[in-house]
């Protein structure tokens, strides 16, 4: 079935992400 | 970290859900796509919040959703570069 996820959708990014060390 | 509730949610601002709930997806989805961990969560987000909330506490639907978000990804890049073969 259709995927209804849209590729173009606008990228996240986070504030309160911190990378792992 | 507190699980995220729908009272939490409520509180808020609709622009500001997205972006809390998306402060929750990012980190599951970084841990296995680092690299499209902000593309693929993007595309999550548009999925509605209440099924958003389901998902960020039940992982296997969670993952589910995120090889569903790849696959179209793959699926849209390949198209992409068919389409510019073909020009």
């Amino acid at each position: 079935r259709k995927s209804t996820l849209n590729p173009n959708a606008k990228e996240f990014n986070p504030r309160s992400f911190s990378q792992p060390k | 970290q507190e699980p995220l509730t729908v009272s939490m949610l409520a509180a808020a601002p609709l622009h500001k859900q997205k972006q809390m709930i998306g402060e929750r997806l990012y980190p599951l989805i970084y841990n296995v796509h680092t690299q499209l961990a902000g593309k693929i969560t993007g595309m999550l987000l548009e999925i509605d919040n209440s099924e958003l909330l389901y998902m960020l506490e039940s992982p296997e639907s969670l993952n589910a959703k995120v090889e569903e978000a790849l696959a179209v990804l793959i699926q849209a890049h390949q198209t992409m570069e068919e389409e510019q073969m073909k020009v």
